[in-house]
């Protein structure tokens, strides 16, 4: 359910936080 | 001209001894090394200056340069410790520590915390927390009505700020990380632990031994 959803998490999800991105070759 | 050996190379502007960013870090001299190698590579994208800029930093977050994103804006005004726009060497291997498996989880949460604090005050108010969600919403496929976003908003926030004035603080913000530890989980990067096999060349010409 969105509604249920914690928003830190839903943040946490986002692209621009995953660095590993920035070991890809 | 003189030799352009690797020694040359490395005076960049910004560069940084590997043996002191190890002692400052949770890096090996080792690891440092290979992170350099990282570093040139993102730092030669777009412009060749041996500096990140923040196009540099989108391109190799998105591969798209001008892929405007919020948190990518925020990761890198924080790696830019000097203000300047650019990251520079020491800055990156620094940042990227607290990206560490070895670091301790009080500095990832401390990262976390002045990363969502948008506006610098000490604290994360509602309305930063609402502007993220929004952020968010927008960078995905995901579609939420307001009367969504709000529920959702209010819910973490009366569960995030016990002490109920309308602000998250730092002791509340650990105290909800310790209720949510998932959500610290992109606060590590494991691969750091190997980034000696992904950049093994400068580990081979390197001149200076690990302690470790």
């Amino acid at each position: 359910k969105p509604a249920a959803m914690n928003a830190f998490e839903l943040i946490s999800t986002s692209q621009g936080l995953n660095l590993s991105s920035l070991f890809e070759k | 001209m003189g030799c352009f050996c690797s020694k040359h190379s490395r005076q960049t502007p910004g560069y940084e001894e590997p043996t002191i960013l190890a002692s400052e870090t949770s890096f090996t001299v080792s690891e440092v090394e290979a992170l350099y190698e990282l570093f040139k590579k993102l730092s030669s994208s777009i412009i060749d200056d041996g500096l990140i800029h923040k196009e540099e930093f989108q391109f190799a977050l998105f591969r798209n340069s001008n892929k405007r994103n919020l948190f990518a804006d925020r990761i890198f005004d924080l790696f830019d410790v000097k203000r300047n726009g650019v990251i520079e060497f020491g800055e990156f291997v620094r940042s990227l520590s607290v990206f560490h498996p070895n670091t301790p989880q009080s500095d990832k949460i401390a990262f976390a915390f002045r990363l969502y604090d948008l506006r610098y005050t000490g604290y994360i108010e509602r309305e930063e927390l609402k502007e993220m969600v929004l952020a968010l919403l927008n960078e995905s496929d995901l579609i939420l009505s307001d009367d969504v976003v709000e529920t959702i908003v209010d819910k973490t926030f009366i569960d995030a700020d016990s002490k109920g004035d309308g602000k998250i603080d730092m002791e509340e913000w650990k105290e909800f990380v310790a209720r949510n530890p998932s959500l610290m989980k992109n606060m590590t990067l494991p691969y750091l632990k190997d980034i000696t096999l992904a950049f093994p060349s400068f580990v081979v010409n390197s001149e200076v031994e690990d302690s470790e």
